[in-house]
């Protein structure tokens, strides 16, 4: 995994920004994640949940939020 | 109610925006609770 | 807290069913959360955090949802 991987899993959940610090989204499509109303990770956190972890929904509404591609989202 | 449907999930939080109704993202979970808030807003 | 809490707050949030488990949901509002596709409470913890943990938000979701009155959306 990437250093930004592990620098993402190291810190709590609670107060994460998204945007540029997630792996696999970069300043681009976090800000759009952003403009979107997913300014928190726990936000989109959230999003996953509600999705019931289910992965394939979860990169399909990535790719509509923000436009991520499939490398992206599987990040 | 309905009339807000036809609004873009876009257009729906710039009226919530506009109202000042405090708001997280529109998804398909919390779109509806977001036009019922418009609505009592405006009646 | 009553024991039910107690209980609830005990077990990982991973595997947990929602309905009568609940502190505050009795069965007939689990049942109606789990017509709504809330069938977990990992599920319902994705709505709060999708609402951005805003407490007024989330119990008015759950009055629409399942018809929790005041006292149970508190719980």
């Amino acid at each position: 995994t990437s250093q930004k991987h592990r620098d993402f899993v190291a810190e709590p959940m609670g107060g994460k920004a998204s945007g540029g610090a997630w792996p696999g989204i970069g300043d681009a499509l976090g800000k759009r994640l952003e403009e979107g109303g997913f300014d928190k990770a726990y936000v989109v956190l959230g999003q996953f949940l509600v999705l019931k972890k289910d992965e394939d929904l979860f990169r399909e509404w990535l790719k509509d939020t923000c436009g991520a591609n499939a490398k992206q989202s599987r990040d | 109610m309905d009339d807000y449907a036809v609004l873009s999930d876009t257009e729906l939080a710039a009226v919530l925006r506009q109202y000042n109704i405090p708001h997280g993202p529109i998804v398909g979970s919390t779109r509806k609770l977001y036009e019922k808030k418009i609505f009592e807003y405006e009646t």
